[in-house]
């Protein structure tokens, strides 16, 4: 599961 | 936040800064893709709709509101300014954005970790961001008149997905799990379109030449 990754950037 | 994270993002920053500079200053768009700006406009759109839902940190919030700011004032300008309109390179910067907005919705919509309108945006701006700079490069390539601070723009740019990259290496080393191949595979896509770009950029650096890309 990716999706707590990645958002945490802009 | 990592040190290449950081520097990605002070990167980013100042690429814009320094394209708001110029035209400011200048009083002059010339050069400058108005449809790669209004690609990065959807891009932010799209991507930080969870400024409302999610609050991640001051920097991250501030952030995005920075990069969604200043390119509706650059949109703004290129549109509307009556000083700066005027040399906005229209018959030049033809590029379509259909070419580059269905295909990536059309992945976005196939290729997501969660089919949601949220995480399908999202996905969305993250391959859209990766393609947006064509526009921008197409023109530079066929006004062939490139000033020094639209060249800075875009290597700029170039250097904050480079920069990016390192910090994905550097969290996957350090954080357990952490994993994220869509936003991997893009951004290295995105990396690799400058590579043409910076091979040229560098190379008028060194020759202490003036930029020119071949037609």
């Amino acid at each position: 599961e990716d999706v707590d990754f990645g958002h945490d950037e802009l | 936040m990592n040190l290449f994270r950081l520097l990605g993002d002070m990167t980013h920053l100042l690429s814009i800064i320094v394209l708001l500079l110029k035209i400011n200053a200048t009083r002059s768009c010339r050069g400058v893709s108005l449809k790669t700006q209004e690609l990065y406009a959807i891009v932010f759109v799209c991507r930080y709709l969870d400024l409302f839902t999610n609050f991640i940190s001051l920097y991250n919030t501030v952030m995005k509101v920075i990069f969604l700011g200043s390119t509706f004032t650059i949109i703004y300008w290129m549109r509307f300014h009556k000083v700066i309109r005027v040399t906005y390179d229209r018959d030049q910067d033809t590029f379509r954005y259909q070419f580059l907005i269905i295909p990536c919705l059309l992945l976005s919509l196939i290729l997501n970790s969660e089919f949601t309108v949220m995480e399908v945006l999202w996905t969305f701006s993250i391959y859209l961001e990766a393609v947006a700079i064509l526009p921008q490069l197409v023109l530079l390539q066929r006004t062939n008149n490139i000033d020094n601070l639209t060249g800075n723009y875009i290597f700029l740019l170039g250097s904050y997905r480079a920069l990016y990259i390192l910090n994905w290496i550097y969290r996957f080393l350090t954080e357990p799990n952490y994993r994220q191949y869509l936003v991997w595979i893009s951004g290295i896509v995105q990396t690799i379109v400058y590579i043409d770009f910076f091979y040229y950029y560098i190379r008028s650096w060194k020759n202490n030449e003036k930029l020119s890309l071949p037609a």
